[in-house]
């Protein structure tokens, strides 16, 4: 899966994702790859996150529920939950290892990473039972850069 | 109030506004910023390079996409990749314009290799999020999308059929029999009840099977 995000040169900001999804499975699953707010979200006030692992995981975490968390508490999705966790003031580190702990602690076996960027163009990962790879170009940059996350 | 301080608040303020416009400056020096899962090079350049161009983040966006649908990145990307049971390949894409909060995405897209194109003309020209299926073919066709085009290629034949000959394992089937060989499926819970096979054991089962299952040449 490929999720990007794009500050372009105005300051605004999208994401986008494409999949071909998970081998094997059994036709007609579809993972987090099309879901908007699991794969990725942006907000051009705050800044963007995309999602990579094991989707029929990473869509369980549902945003309404985020909505109401005293009636349903422990439940968000990734990627809206990383840029939330970005406009309550969190650097985009701390986000995104917050956004996969919170899987990993209902999942323990749960693989999967995001990558967090802020409107500012700070960015981070994190990880969960895999080591992840996101790939960065800023102006400063000669070509695209590689960063490596440890679980 | 006097000329004169008419005069001082007029040269205030173009002075404010000149030094807002400076600070926007500067700050757009930072962008545009491309940032992408995995090291898909060629994806982020082809990112960059609409970004830097001049284009909107959504057109970027769509461009990195498509570069690694052509090149179908690692095998998880576009067309001839990531067979299902049947051996089939689809495509699930979705774009979201962090400007206007709208957003496009198409699900388990059958016969249509552009996934980003189809979900940019789902977000540009339908009132809807998400198509599925044969009509979200049908819908990418009749934007102008080229199809119906078969999906799958040599490889993902290849790596089907040895999950075939393998018994179709690993697969994301629980609580089914056959267990270790192909379906057709059917639900064990009948057959739990009559051999009083234990809660924990089956609880084993779900959480043991996941891991197996997704890695760096599999997922989403």
């Amino acid at each position: 899966t490929i999720a990007v995000a794009v500050v372009d040169k105005m300051g605004h900001i999208a994401v986008g994702t494409s999949t071909n999804g998970a081998m094997f499975k059994i036709p007609g699953r579809v993972g987090d790859g099309p879901i908007a707010g699991s794969s990725a979200y942006a907000d051009d006030e705050i800044g963007a996150c995309g999602a990579t692992g094991d989707g029929d995981i990473m869509m369980r975490f549902l945003p309404w529920h985020a909505r109401l968390p005293a009636i349903l508490p422990c439940t968000f999705m990734a990627s809206y939950q990383v840029v939330e966790s970005m406009r309550l003031g969190m650097e985009p580190q701390l986000a995104a290892k917050d956004a996969i702990s919170r899987i990993a602690r209902k999942f323990p076996d749960f693989v999967g990473a995001v990558f967090a960027v802020n409107k500012n163009g700070v960015h981070a990962g994190a990880c969960h039972g895999w080591t992840f790879q996101y790939s960065v170009r800023s102006p400063e940059m000669d070509d695209v850069e590689v960063l490596t996350v440890l679980p | 109030m006097a000329p004169k301080n008419l005069l001082s608040l007029y040269i205030f303020l173009v002075t404010f506004l000149h030094l807002v416009g400076v600070h926007e400056a500067v700050d757009s020096d930072q962008y545009p910023l491309v940032v992408s899962t995995w090291p898909f090079l060629d994806a982020v350049r082809a990112a960059w390079r609409a970004a830097d161009r001049g284009f909107s983040a959504v057109d970027a966006v769509v461009e990195g996409c498509s570069a690694c649908e052509e090149l179908r990145c690692d095998g998880t990307v576009g067309p001839g990749g990531s067979p299902d049971e049947n051996g089939e390949t689809t495509i699930d894409a979705l774009v979201m314009d962090g400007v206007t909060m709208e957003v496009g995405a198409v699900a388990a897209m059958r016969y249509v290799k552009d996934g980003i194109r189809a979900a940019r003309l789902v977000m540009q020209h339908t009132k809807h999020t998400l198509l599925v299926g044969e009509q979200a073919s049908a819908f990418a066709i009749s934007m102008g999308l080229p199809g119906p085009t078969n999906l799958s290629s040599a490889e993902s034949m290849a790596k089907w059929s040895k999950w075939k000959e393998d018994s179709c394992q690993p697969n994301f089937w629980k609580k089914v029999v056959p267990v270790n060989s192909c379906g057709p499926f059917h639900p064990r819970e009948s057959l739990d009840l009559t051999e009083g096979t234990c809660f924990k054991a089956k609880q084993m089962e779900t959480t043991e099977s996941r891991s197996s299952l997704i890695g760096l040449h599999n997922h989403d």
